[in-house]
């Protein structure tokens, strides 16, 4: 089992979620975040000043996946999230040893 | 000819009923129900789904689907099938077993017709979606055990859910063919005297996904029932997975007592789509080799 | 050492807490995350109109343990986090290399 | 590739971008999460009344780079979060398969 995690620009969350779910993949966990990268960030004003907000809104997505369907998620994603713009963002994929279903106690592939 | 069509639609349209009037229940306990409804016995929806009244659930889908691949092919034919539960999977269905979902997911990468035996794959998922496979193969024993068993392993490999899908399939084509409540209580004690643990009287109470609760509940309450509305009634008021179990007495129930015997009042609320798309299957399966 | 991180119905937050520090594991960092799943969302009245949301909040809980500790502490949130209605959440256990006490620079077991 | 994950002060922030700028990492993604520990919770003052949050405010950064990295990162870090004080916070290393860069499709160290 994998665990992808896939920072993205947040208006992309709709379409990577459809991507996903077309190879069966229905559960996966959001986290708002903060991105700074070669993106930089933008320039507000507030109460009529200038000043530079370096950091940028992200969506953080976090998928478990059985190993033998790592690389298609991966290229949905790659797919759904792509702009070809500055600061679409970073897919890390980590092993992960054991799941746990915590309504059934189902352990492995099973709790997936 | 007629009584035979009349209980082979029977068998498909209770499958959508005890799935639609089950789907207000799933995964509640007997005493939520009762408080919540007195006796559950109407089509209405809402559940955990948050369903429309009259919609069904993965249950009949995914007999559709399967009743679908055999029509379009003119009989058998494993890979139609497990295709039809891909363009299934990707249509973003109300609900998706988790069984089902990790076996069409694992044809879709490797494409094989099954996954390995496993353990976690003792649910009701294959038994669920029978009945189409019931109406292709009423004349064909061999086609019906072999078909049953390939269908099934698409999403579950496990000699308990083997054994459920081929005995209560067994059933429905018996009673469809005519054979009465008698002949259908040898064929279950037949399976109680080789698997004792399917025994279902006195009733152990678990109404849940596991296949040998499901068989326990829809075997006690569809010998306990006098009707079809009596079987479902009882079988989805036991709530946990209170559709698939509605589904499958709606199955057995709809085969002996016919179509004729389903309240008006439920078969009014169905959703009118899907009733015609059973119609017009039951007409394709009926013409199909296996029932001639 | 494991990390384990189990993503959890938000009400259920205090007992898995105090299930883990009934095993002596006393620090813990938890995320809001939002969760998609076989639990579909809710339909929420805005301005009196209805409209569905498709996700559902949960707490994300992260604890580093020794691995000596993992099996008890899953147990432990499984047992807390525990309702038998779907929705209620989701174990994974990775494993970590290194930990670093920033305070003291103490690393390893002895940093958590 | 390694992954740091380092829950540390919010009002370090900044100093640990520029610990970790130094090194020639520009990219890291930052979550902001609710921190249990040693550190106990503060008491506030709500609407005139004393009462005890039990958990701090954290911010958790996570920085993905290339294995001969990672000494370095992690001690710019614990240098620039360091304060002495209780609930400075941890830093967890894990490792990272796979890193793809969702605008180009670069993937392993050429993405980060
Ligand atoms: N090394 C890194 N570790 C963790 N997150 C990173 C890293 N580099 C970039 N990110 C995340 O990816 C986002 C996009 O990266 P950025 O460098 O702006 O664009 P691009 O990948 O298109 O060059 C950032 O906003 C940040 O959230
Ligand atoms: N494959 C997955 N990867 C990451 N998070 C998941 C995954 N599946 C489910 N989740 C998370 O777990 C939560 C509960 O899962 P859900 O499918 O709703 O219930 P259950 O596990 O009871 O069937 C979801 O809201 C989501 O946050
Ligand atoms: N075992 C752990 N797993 C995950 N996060 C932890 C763990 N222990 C502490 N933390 C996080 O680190 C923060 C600081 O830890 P704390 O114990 O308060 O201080 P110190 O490390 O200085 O003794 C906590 O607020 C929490 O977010
Ligand atoms: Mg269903
Ligand atoms: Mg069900």
């Amino acid at each position: 089992m994998k665990k992808i995690e896939a920072i993205i620009k947040p208006f992309k969350l709709e379409e990577v979620r459809e991507g996903l779910s077309a190879l069966g993949v229905s559960g996966l966990t959001v986290t708002e975040v903060k991105g700074f990268g070669r993106q930089k960030g933008h320039t507000e004003l507030y109460r009529g000043a200038e000043y530079v907000v370096d950091f940028l809104p992200k969506a953080k997505i976090e998928v478990v996946v059985p190993t033998s369907l790592v690389e298609a998620a991966v290229d949905a994603i790659v797919k759904a999230a792509h702009t070809g713009k500055i600061g679409d963002g970073k897919i890390f994929v980590t092993t992960v040893e054991q799941v746990v279903r915590i309504r059934t106690g189902e352990t492995g592939e099973a709790a997936i | 000819k007629i009584e035979r069509y009349d209980r082979a639609l029977g068998a498909y349209l209770g499958v959508a009923v005890g799935d639609a009037l089950g789907a207000t229940v799933e995964f509640m306990l007997p005493r939520e129900i009762r408080h919540l409804y007195g006796v559950h016995c109407e089509i209405v929806g809402g559940g955990w789904l948050k369903l429309k009244p009259g919609r069904v659930t993965d249950d009949t889908e995914m007999s559709l689907a399967l009743g679908g691949a055999l029509i379009a092919a003119g009989g058998w034919d494993a890979y139609a099938v497990a295709d039809a539960f891909v363009a299934w999977l990707k249509s973003k269905p109300v609900d998706v077993g988790n069984t089902c979902r990790r076996g069409i997911q694992r044809y879709m990468m490797v494409r094989s017709l099954s996954g390995p035996v496993s353990e976690s794959d003792g649910g009701n998922g294959a038994l669920m979606r029978i009945s189409p496979l019931v109406l292709a193969t009423l004349n064909d024993d061999m086609a019906f055990r072999r078909q049953a068993l390939e269908q099934a392993h698409i999403t579950h490999n496990h000699p308990l859910s083997d054994i459920a899908t081929l005995v209560l399939g067994e059933m429905a084509r018996m009673l469809i063919n005519g054979g009465g409540i008698k002949e259908c209580r040898v064929l279950a004690n037949a399976l109680l005297t080789e698997y004792p643990r399917f025994r279902f009287d006195p009733y152990p109470g678990r109404a849940s996904g596991y296949i040998v609760d499901t068989v326990q509940t829809v075997l006690h309450h569809f010998f306990h029932g006098d009707s079809f509305e009596s079987c479902v009634v009882a079988t989805v008021n036991c709530g946990e997975d209170a559709d698939t179990t509605g589904a499958i007495v709606g199955m057995l129930a709809g085969a002996l007592y016919g179509a004729s015997a389903i309240p008006v009042r439920w078969l009014d609320k169905l959703d009118p789509g899907v009733v015609t798309e059973i119609r017009q299957q039951v007409d394709g399966l009926l013409e199909l080799p296996g029932s001639q």
